[in-house]
């Protein structure tokens, strides 16, 4: 599965 | 970065000062749970992991540092300074918060984005968030009366995580890609949880009289 998008959210 | 998002952060920020603030400039925490301030301590810390591997912006890191050193520094204050503590209202800040913990743990073993230590600490650390501040409102219940410092600090959470709706809401809109599920699903059921508080919260300042939540 596509790598899960970095967490950009605090 | 949006409008919203940006709000939250701030918000969420301000409500530690006024926390902080409140412990220092008092040096009294009573009617504040030690019991929520290790959840949220926690919270940071299983969410920031990332934090010296993956440089998002200045910003997010400056923030992340700020958010677990303050909540660290509340637990201290809370746990170890000898004035401070004295004040803790300890047999009323009973809420069993382990159950809380491993229930969270197990949730995000089972429901996550992807099976690796980081993204499970990322799911617990959303999970223990929702739920973090039920220790405080029980003990708002029990003790009855909300000083106002305490009551605005609750208020400021939730006015947080209502702003990060109204960013997940902007994000689902704008961006192709929307995977926050997680997020959006966990912060839905968080703000819920302050509904109630809200209420009472309008209540107090429309009626201009001191909060006081049904025993």
């Amino acid at each position: 599965s596509e790598q899960p998008q970095s967490h950009d959210e605090l | 970065m949006n409008i919203f998002r940006l709000a939250g952060d701030m918000t969420h920020l301000i409500s530690v000062l006024v926390l902080l603030l409140k412990i220092y400039a008092t040096k009294s925490c009573s009617g504040i749970s030690l019991k929520t301030q290790e959840l949220y301590a926690m919270v940071f810390v299983a969410r920031y992991l990332d934090l010296f591997t993956d440089y998002i912006s200045f910003y997010n890191t400056v923030m992340k540092i700020v958010f677990i050193l303050s909540s660290l520094a509340i637990v201290w204050c809370m746990r170890m300074h000898r004035v401070v503590k004295r004040s803790y209202d300890k047999e009323l800040d009973t809420f069993r918060h382990n159950i809380l913990i491993v229930v969270c743990f197990g949730v995000a073993v089972i429901i996550n984005e992807k099976f690796t230590l980081r993204e499970v600490f990322w799911a617990f650390s959303i999970y223990l968030e929702a739920v973090a501040i039920l220790p405080q409102l029980v003990l708002l219940q029990r003790s009855g009366n909300v000083d106002n410092l305490t009551g605005q600090y609750v208020f400021l959470l939730g006015g947080y995580r209502a702003f990060y709706i109204l960013n997940w809401i902007y994000r689902y809109f704008v961006e192709q890609r929307f995977s926050r599920w997680i997020s959006a699903i966990s912060g839905l059921i968080q703000t819920a949880l302050y509904a109630d508080f809200f209420y009472y919260y309008f209540l107090s300042w429309k009626n201009n009289a001191k909060l006081h939540l049904p025993a």
